[in-house]
């Protein structure tokens, strides 16, 4: 689970303030599959970066499965972060210099996965996502969309509990999309991860069983269906 | 106007040939708003850049308003794309040093602009996409949609005859996407300019009196509409 507790996010610009986030709490259950939309600017990054652990709220908690994030170390957080916690950035964050294979296999290093097996997995997740021709690629050589399908398999390097993807299909075409969502729905379904997406597409939204409306860093409303 | 013939490109990837283009002819008249679409990877982004100049094919030709592009010494073509094109990179290429100010009013230091004139119209710019309270974040300090409408007001700094858009609205949530559209639509009834806009969805390219269909490096079939 993630829980997150009136968290803010005040950015501040020399004099000015950037009210990112205004008291947000949400409870993502174990298994479930979230949608966050909203316009843009509305905080969507920043609070998906903040339940991920990757920035520090300004005021407020975050707690994943039961721990208090802001009570751990560094090193445990990134330990926490590394076991758990998969990321489909919103620009990707690949390594330029490493090829689609050994960005996919790059988080199972902090994991202690030997070398071998990490090439097998990150084979096997670049053939999920359709480009296992492509795995020699740098990101410079393939296209938008093939870069995003490459952090959406690299999120699934080491198997995590919770998926935080910020809109993994904004580059891709309407049939690919389906094809990465409907790999995400079989990981939930079928293995009982917790997936949050953030979204803009109407088509991503309507798979998941709640949608949490985001507004200048307030939850506005939320929806939960059945799907 | 633009046109291309036979339009090839292969990238060379060790012993691996990527053929991104196979062929592609196109003429897209003054005035004309056309959007291309198809699967991630069939060669948009690839068109794109060799239609604007920024690459060279394989093989083939590019005219713009009646000039081979190839003829031309890289100084008469970086006249040429600073006078004549706006540019919406997929990615948006904004330079991460300057604050959207900056990076808006950059195009017109290349055009001669005095520095007055140049921060009178960015400012200008970033109102008609909804940023002007923005003017002093940086890239990092601003999120992906509002990225991406830094990149749009830059496109239009020199208000150039040909706007060559690529994705321009694959981050912003549908409002503000239809906003930065009718701003588009705008330039091209009101001043004629010509789009070419690579998009996914629908809702943008059912705005376009020309949908170029593309598939594996070539063009699959062609939709001319009534709008
Ligand atoms: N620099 C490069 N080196 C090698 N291959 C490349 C390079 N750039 C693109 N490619 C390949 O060329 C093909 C076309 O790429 P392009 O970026 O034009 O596709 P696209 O239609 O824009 O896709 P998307 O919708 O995902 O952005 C892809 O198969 C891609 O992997
Ligand atoms: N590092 C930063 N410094 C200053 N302001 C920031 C920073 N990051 C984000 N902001 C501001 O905080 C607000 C929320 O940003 P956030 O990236 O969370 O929005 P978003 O909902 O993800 O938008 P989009 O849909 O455009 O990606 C925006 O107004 C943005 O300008
Ligand atoms: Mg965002
Ligand atoms: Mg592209």
């Amino acid at each position: 689970t993630v829980v997150t507790e009136n968290l803010t996010k005040v950015y501040r610009m020399g004099k000015v303030n950037v009210e990112a986030l205004r008291g947000v709490d949400l409870r993502v259950r174990k298994g479930e599959l979230m949608a966050v939309v909203g316009p843009s600017g509305s905080g969507k990054s920043t609070l998906l970066n903040l339940m991920g652990a990757l920035d520090k709220p300004t005021t407020g908690r975050v707690f994943i499965d039961g721990v208090d994030v802001g009570k751990l170390s560094d090193f445990e957080l990134a330990d926490l972060r590394a076991r758990k916690i998969g990321f489909v950035f919103q620009f990707f964050n690949l390594i330029h210099r490493m090829n689609a294979l050994r960005n996919v296999a790059l988080p199972m290093v902090f994991t202690g996965v030997s070398r071998r097996e990490r090439e097998e997995r990150a084979m096997k997740l670049l053939e999920l996502v359709g480009l296992r021709d492509k795995w020699r690629h740098r990101p410079s050589e393939l296209s938008g969309g093939e870069q995003q399908r490459v952090a959406v398999a690299r999120a699934l390097a080491n198997n995590p509990s919770i998926i935080l993807a910020d809109e993994p299909t904004g580059n891709l075409d309407t049939k690919t999309g389906e094809e990465i969502i409907g790999m995400l729905l079989k990981l939930n379904k079928g293995m009982g991860q917790t997936i949050v997406i953030v979204t803009h597409e109407k088509h991503v939204s309507d798979v998941c069983e709640r949608i949490v409306y985001l507004r200048d860093g307030l939850v506005e409303r939320e929806v939960v269906r059945k799907t």
